[in-house]
């Protein structure tokens, strides 16, 4: 236990940091290949007036970050491996290890993209104000009762990929359900990344968080 | 690195249980929702007269176990969450404690069914011959350059939900030339654990492999 004590100061030390510049930092997890950068792609770059920046999580590589500056959107890369060992999650020191190649003073909000995994990034805080989770219907029903803390750890679970639905035997109904199992009346949202279906609710509910602090 | 060394001494310890049953083990990988349980659905109940008998790896619940043991084959359960610290990957220390519960004297293959996870998993040797892995086409063709270890660390690489493939902007090419450069070579398969396009390539290579030891 005393490794997440150690990591909730550093935690509490980043958020400080945010807040003394104003920033409004968003932690935004899923498995692997459930559609993260793809939607970050589709939003962060007309946000309202809003500022953006992101911080992209990835054991090795910049390809996320790669498609993202593409965008004229400030992106920086943490690497987990190999300056952390390899981690498969982001904690809070690697993001204040981060810190000083943020430009916090030109943007209003700061998307964190972090490792795609369902599993430890929900148990690391690093710093954020909210917590935002991505699920792909591809990935099956069954995934909040498999994997609970993810679902129980976000205050947004955004459902992608319905484009798939007709061609899959996924049962959304039966998704709902477990989910609220778990995570009884958690706000969900059905998007696709890959039409734009939906997108527009994400982009508003990122501003509308980003405003809760001005 | 230390953890990884006392990993390997138990993960022999259990390869000498397993070669004295004369049990051919494979552990089996991949993202979350991947397709894992479904290929096994498709292919542990009738293997040639194969006696088969599955692990079954999770973080939480039994719901990959009851989906299997409505086949008739034996299957054991392990959770890490509370056994294990909640950990995202099973660990050679894990299969060691359900070693009493494993019908080994009944059984000639023995598949693990990992954790949902493309990091950690591939670090942990736990005893086994051989370890392949699930990448399903709704994840992307860049998983191999992201998640390297892991792609690396198969013998046998088996693209699933080829039955989608109409539906994506999945570029086969690109997801060999990416997975060549991280695993030159390695074998692969493209399945559909929904259809059973391909699930006859799988089935075969599992006999072959059981029967590598006979
Ligand atoms: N379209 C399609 N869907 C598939 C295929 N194989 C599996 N699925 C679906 O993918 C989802 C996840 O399948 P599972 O077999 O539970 O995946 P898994 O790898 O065992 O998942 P975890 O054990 O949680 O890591 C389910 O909704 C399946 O129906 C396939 O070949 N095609
Ligand atoms: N059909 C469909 N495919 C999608 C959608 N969103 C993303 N994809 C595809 O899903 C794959 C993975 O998308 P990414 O955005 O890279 O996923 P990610 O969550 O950022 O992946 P990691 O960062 O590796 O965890 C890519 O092939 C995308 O084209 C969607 O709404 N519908
Ligand atoms: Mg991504
Ligand atoms: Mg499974
Ligand atoms: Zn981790
Ligand atoms: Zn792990």
């Amino acid at each position: 236990e005393g490794v997440l004590d150690a990591n909730d100061t550093l935690a509490r030390a980043n958020r400080a940091d945010f807040d003394r510049a104003s920033v409004t930092v968003v932690n935004l997890m899923s498995a692997p290949g459930a559609g993260k950068t793809t939607l970050l792609e589709r939003t962060v770059g007309d946000l309202d007036g809003v500022r953006v920046g992101v911080l992209e999580g990835d054991v090795q590589g910049s390809l996320d970050a790669d498609r993202l500056s593409a965008l004229h959107v400030p992106v920086t890369q943490i690497n987990t491996d190999p300056g952390f060992g390899g981690e498969c999650h982001l904690d809070a020191n690697m993001v204040r290890s981060a810190m000083p190649a943020l430009p916090l003073e030109e943007i209003d909000l700061l998307v964190i993209e972090n490792v795609g995994n369902l599993v430890c990034p929900a148990e690391f805080r690093v710093g954020e104000d909210v917590r935002v989770m991505v699920s792909s219907v591809t990935e099956g029903e069954d995934k909040p009762l498999k994997y609970p803390l993810m679902f129980r750890a976000c205050e947004l679970v955004i459902v992608n990929k319905v484009d798939l639905l007709p061609h899959l035997d996924y049962d959304l109904d039966l998704f709902d359900y477990h989910l609220d199992a778990v995570h009884p009346g958690v706000p969900r949202m059905l998007v696709s990344a890959r039409t734009g279906e939906g997108v527009e609710g994400w982009r508003d509910w990122l501003v509308e968080v980003a405003r809760r602090r001005a």
